[in-house]
């Protein structure tokens, strides 16, 4: 209990000082291979048209693909490896941010490590927490975590352009995710492609 | 590091038990949604045409989803939710076995709770750990999570069905997998159709 305590008061203090800095920032949670990085780089190449500067902190278990990714798309970044543990903490996010040049970035997205249970417990301080499932994982998905559902600020379905060949229907998501999160607005999107991602950068209030 | 020796004492006994009664076990870790409950479905029915019986233990977070799949297939089975916990561990398991009426039974399945991390720490009883991951998760999933991956006794790549569409090469996720754990026999499956699945089973010794 103090552990959570003490990530919540670090989480407040990330916050302030993005706000201070007027960077929107957002924590992508989700299933492993979900398609968290792929909807990142989408949008950071669409800030990018749009003249606006972006910069990003990969958490994963191990290795650095995904900081590489972001890396690609000439934005600053961070790496950070949680080795056993499998969720970033505000106090991770409190040294990442300290190892960034933060003048100048409109927008932050901090990549969660792949998981659907361990990071609901651990704020981090972001101005919106987004969680990203894939059809290919099942139309099971939402109901059996009910818990990071409950505190998501935005819900993505993405891999939709895999619904039919995988015989998911992702209106039985849609309904399980209102359900349990009826506030939350919910996005159907193929990070391939990019449909449906500007709609979900409208909501983000990044479009 | 006490929680992780009294596991391993626990798991000692589950395995002394299983092992008294001739049941041969399993325990199936790997990614949520990478297809664990179908590929145990395929084995139940293979089983049963072969008059072996089996019986399962579905971890999940919350819900009862697998249990209930299990529970089609005829097979005694018991349901295990570990709330915030993203792992199974010995002592649930012993739980478990005790509810269950483990006589004539030939091989038990445990399906611990989706998660490339957390369940590494704790061994439950079984013969074999079998890891599951699938193509739709992308060709990085292996070299992002060694610590599962070497400690496979068994390494399935499933969803091969999908490889093409998703723009995955299954032939990285072997390469990899062959660098952290040459010693695991790695399989191609597609739960859909039950290809690869009879060979998983000779190399799982119930075939
Ligand atoms: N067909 C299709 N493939 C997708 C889509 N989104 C992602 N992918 C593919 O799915 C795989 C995983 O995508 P990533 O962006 O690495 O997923 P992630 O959630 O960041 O994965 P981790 O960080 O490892 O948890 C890659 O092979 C992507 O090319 C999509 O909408 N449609
Ligand atoms: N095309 C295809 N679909 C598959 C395959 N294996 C599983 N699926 C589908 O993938 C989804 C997830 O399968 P499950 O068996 O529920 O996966 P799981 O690993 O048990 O999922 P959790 O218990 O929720 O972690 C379901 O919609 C399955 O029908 C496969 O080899 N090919
Ligand atoms: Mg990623
Ligand atoms: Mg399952």
């Amino acid at each position: 209990a103090d552990v959570l305590a003490a990530n919540a008061r670090i989480a407040e203090e990330n916050l302030k000082l993005l706000r201070a800095k007027g960077i929107a920032s957002f924590d992508f949670m989700g299933s492993i291979g979900s398609g968290k990085t792929l909807l990142i780089e989408r949008m950071v190449d669409i800030l990018k048209k749009k003249g606006k500067k972006a910069a990003a902190i990969a958490g994963d278990v191990a290795g650095d693909d995904d900081y590489r990714r972001f890396r690609k798309h000439g934005i600053p970044a961070v790496n950070v490896n949680t080795g056993k543990e499998c969720h970033l903490d505000a106090h991770l996010i409190d040294h990442a941010l300290g190892d960034m040049k933060l003048d100048g970035i409109d927008v932050l997205f901090i990549e969660n490590v792949g998981n659907l249970v361990c990071p609901t417990d651990f704020p981090l301080g972001t101005d919106k927490r987004v969680v990203v499932i894939s059809v290919t994982e099942g139309d099971d998905m939402v109901r059996k975590h009910p818990v990071i559902f409950s505190l998501a600020d935005l819900i993505v379905i993405n891999k939709i352009d895999l619904a039919k060949i995988i015989e998911v229907d992702p209106k039985i998501l849609v309904r399980d995710a209102r359900k349990i999160r009826p506030r939350a607005p919910i996005f159907l999107t193929n990070a391939k492609s990019g449909l449906g991602v500007p709609g979900l950068m409208k909501a983000m209030g990044i479009w």
